[in-house]
């Protein structure tokens, strides 16, 4: 699985998410890439997120609309509540992560597993990668 | 309409092989996989571009990398081919695209764009969805375009071990792609 968010000049969020599903999946399985509001989710009003994982936990959990709930109604800062409901994802084996950025500040990119391959970009365009822990 | 400072992340997958078996050759292939994608976003978002053309950006350049799972480079099912799902949102007004069980278009998150933009649905899905995408003129690649040995070597891994009925030992990225 791949995804994206971003934020304009303008302020404008975006996500998108594409992927294969998981190796020998059943034919017709879906996971939670194409379902908005589980893999995919973008509102102007609380935060842009794009997850990768297993797939029917975020599904059950509507994993990227609970983020932005959590933010639009202001209980918690997009970075805490990022963490905290990936761990809460982990409990529930939800193996994976999530990436989300919002109205301001940096991208959050937080993962409950030994590794995403991630990255982000600074105000000044200033790439950053990294794959496990580091 | 005051300015904002563009932001823009990226993943390609949870999925990672373990630091101990990823030999640097490999681990530079990523690190150059992950920056293609972020360059082809940023570029657009510092030219003034809107989030969402940016977020299409960086996952094709994702999707075209076989070195993710997606597009190019997807998993396959237990049936021994791909089924690519993909989705795509702007935060503005909540509008939404998104493919699930389809193989054929070079980018499935361009075929999601196309679902939010032009088919009035927000999630279409195998046979109609790829109907819909070949009446609005998306050209379809064979399946043979998105497979790879890496792939499908993980499918007969796989399909092995539950004929053996041995527990299920992969790693993340044998099992996630």
């Amino acid at each position: 699985t791949v995804g994206a968010v971003a934020r304009d000049v303008n302020g404008g969020l975006a996500a998108a998410t594409s992927t294969g599903g998981y190796t020998a999946k059943r034919p017709g399985r879906v996971g939670d890439a194409p379902v908005i509001g589980a893999g995919t989710f973008a509102d102007d009003a609380s935060c842009a997120v794009s997850c990768t994982g297993s797939g029917e936990v975020f599904i059950r959990y509507t994993a990227s609309a609970e983020l932005a709930a959590r933010v639009r109604l202001g209980r918690e800062k997009l970075d805490e509540a990022a963490s905290r409901l990936i761990a809460e994802l982990g409990a529930r084996d939800g193996e994976g992560g999530m990436i989300t950025v919002g109205a301001e500040g940096a991208p959050v990119l937080v993962f409950n597993c030994s590794g995403m391959y991630r990255g982000y970009t600074d105000e000044e365009g200033v790439l950053w990668t990294a794959i496990h822990r580091e | 309409m005051t300015k904002t400072l563009p932001a823009l992340a990226i993943h390609g997958g949870a999925g990672t092989v373990p630091a101990h078996q990823l030999d640097n050759e490999s681990r530079a292939a990523y690190h150059e996989g992950l920056r293609t994608a972020l360059r082809a976003g940023w570029k657009l978002l510092h030219a003034g571009a809107p989030a969402l053309d940016a977020v299409m950006a960086a996952v094709k350049a994702l999707e075209d990398d076989t070195l993710f799972n997606a597009g190019r480079g997807a998993v396959l099912t237990s049936a021994g081919r791909p089924e690519m799902d993909a989705a795509i949102m702007r935060g503005s007004d909540r509008a939404a695209g998104a493919v699930a069980g389809i193989c054929g278009p070079r980018n499935p998150v361009e075929a999601a764009r196309l679902v939010m933009e032009q088919s009035g649905h927000v999630l279409m899905m195998g046979k109609g969805a790829e109907a819909f995408l070949r009446e609005v003129g998306m050209e379809f690649l064979p399946a043979s375009y998105f497979e790879t040995a890496r792939r499908r070597a993980a499918l007969e891994l796989e399909l092995a071990r539950r004929a053996s009925g041995a527990p299920d030992i992969r790693t993340d990225a044998d099992r996630h792609g």
